[in-house]
């Protein structure tokens, strides 16, 4: 199971 | 961060405050059209989804993402409380602001479904909230075209907009060769975006400046 996708830009 | 990220989001801030100080110091809501504002609340609302988590990625983004909603959610409070103190004005931009927003919204739904990093509630909502953003301005270039004329208002408002996202591509090749990650998602709605305004500034350029030009005594 890949690791939950962080969204760093606004 | 990078400089071309800096600047983009200081240029999004940018047409956010000149669109808000404009409606409130000229007091007229003339020429914006209200589905392309009413596009950007859904935009932001189910982009930053991930505020609910908790997991925040830094300070700047939390309050970069509660600005962007708050005054988007602001300027649609504005152009409705118009409709009662400009009356007129509030009447035509409905008349002018034709565009049919269901394909858009379809489009993007759609796209959303076929497009995302995961089956997940919350990345399909991010995956339609940036195909969305990408052509969200859409209404208002057809408003404009329709109205042949512009205000120097909203051609400063879509400028800062368009130059936003204009400037995240240099920032994901300089992240890409840095970091050496790149969202692919983001990368192409991106171009997208650049090009719907890339194509309005071309006409712009064409229809306004070159006809102010040959109407010089």
């Amino acid at each position: 199971e890949p690791s939950e996708i962080v969204h760093d830009e606004l | 961060m990078n400089p071309f990220r800096i600047l983009g989001d200081l240029s999004h801030l940018a047409s956010i405050l000149v669109l808000i100080f404009n409606i409130k110091s000229t007091n007229t809501i003339e020429g914006i059209s209200i589905k392309t504002q009413v596009l950007y609340v859904l935009v932001f609302l189910t982009r930053y989804l991930d505020l609910f988590s908790f997991r925040l990625v830094s300070f700047y983004n939390t309050i970069m993402k509660l600005f962007f909603i708050s005054s988007s959610i602001y300027v649609v409070v504005l152009l409705q409380r118009s409709k009662t103190t400009q009356a007129v004005a509030y009447k035509t931009m409905l008349l002018t602001d034709t565009f049919k927003v269901q394909y858009i919204l379809l489009g993007t739904l759609i796209a959303a479904f076929v497009i995302n990093h995961k089956f997940t509630f919350v990345e399909i909502a991010w995956s339609f909230s940036v195909w969305l953003e990408s052509v969200a301005i859409l209404p208002q270039l057809f408003m404009l075209s329709k109205s042949g004329k512009s205000k120097s208002l909203t051609v400063h408002y879509i400028f800062a907009l368009g130059l936003y996202r204009t400037l995240y591509i240099p920032n994901w090749i300089w992240r890409y060769h840095t970091e050496g990650v790149i969202d692919k998602i983001a990368l192409a709605a991106g171009i997208i975006q650049t090009l719907v305004y890339s194509d309005f500034f071309y006409l712009y350029y064409k229809k306004v400046i070159k006809r102010s030009a040959l109407n010089l005594p």
